[in-house]
């Protein structure tokens, strides 16, 4: 069942901005059912950890003819929507990330959109909507290759 | 029972 409002005010309760926060998440939710958020502990590049919610699951990305869900995590800083979302690529075991000038090594996506972020001309569900029309044109993730069963992995 | 939709990525070989 999906979250409701009530839930995600509570789960942004320590927000600078909850409402507008809520609100936004809500749209977002609404838009793109395969997304949903979660409580979790962030951690910070300094080391430090605070819970945060972040927007996981899958956006449909439309690349030669075929649909594909793309995993991604959208992680809201309390400071949202005064700061961009931190957002990753989730590629799960069978596949590789196609690092180039959107995403790099961990998955971390960059795009103008966030790097330009500014409230109010920014969102959300904008920022899906964007993330959607450049993984069309430049997956961030790919299908790994099969490989033989009997060719050992190697290790260094 | 919704456990949310399966990821999936393009094929590597393109």
């Amino acid at each position: 069942m999906a979250v409701s409002k009530s839930q995600l005010k509570k789960m942004m309760s320590k927000y600078k901005y909850r409402d507008l926060t809520v609100r936004q998440t809500v749209s977002v939710i609404a838009m793109y059912k395969d997304l949903k958020p979660v409580l979790d502990s962030y951690v910070f590049s300094d080391g430090s950890s605070r819970e945060l919610v972040n927007l996981t699951g899958t956006i449909p990305v439309r690349y030669r003819g075929n649909t594909y869900n793309i995993a991604i995590c959208l992680w809201l800083l309390d400071t949202y929507p005064y700061n961009p979302p931190v957002c990753f690529v989730k590629p799960t075991s069978s596949m590789t990330i196609k690092t180039g000038k959107h995403v790099d090594a961990n998955g971390k996506i960059y795009l103008p959109y966030l790097h330009d972020w500014k409230h109010p001309r920014s969102e959300l569900l904008e920022l899906i909507q964007i993330m959607i029309v450049i993984f069309g044109g430049e997956p961030p993730v790919f299908s790994r290759p099969t490989v033989s069963a009997s060719y050992p992995p190697y290790t260094a | 029972l919704n456990g949310g939709t399966i990821p999936t990525a393009p094929p590597s070989h393109t």
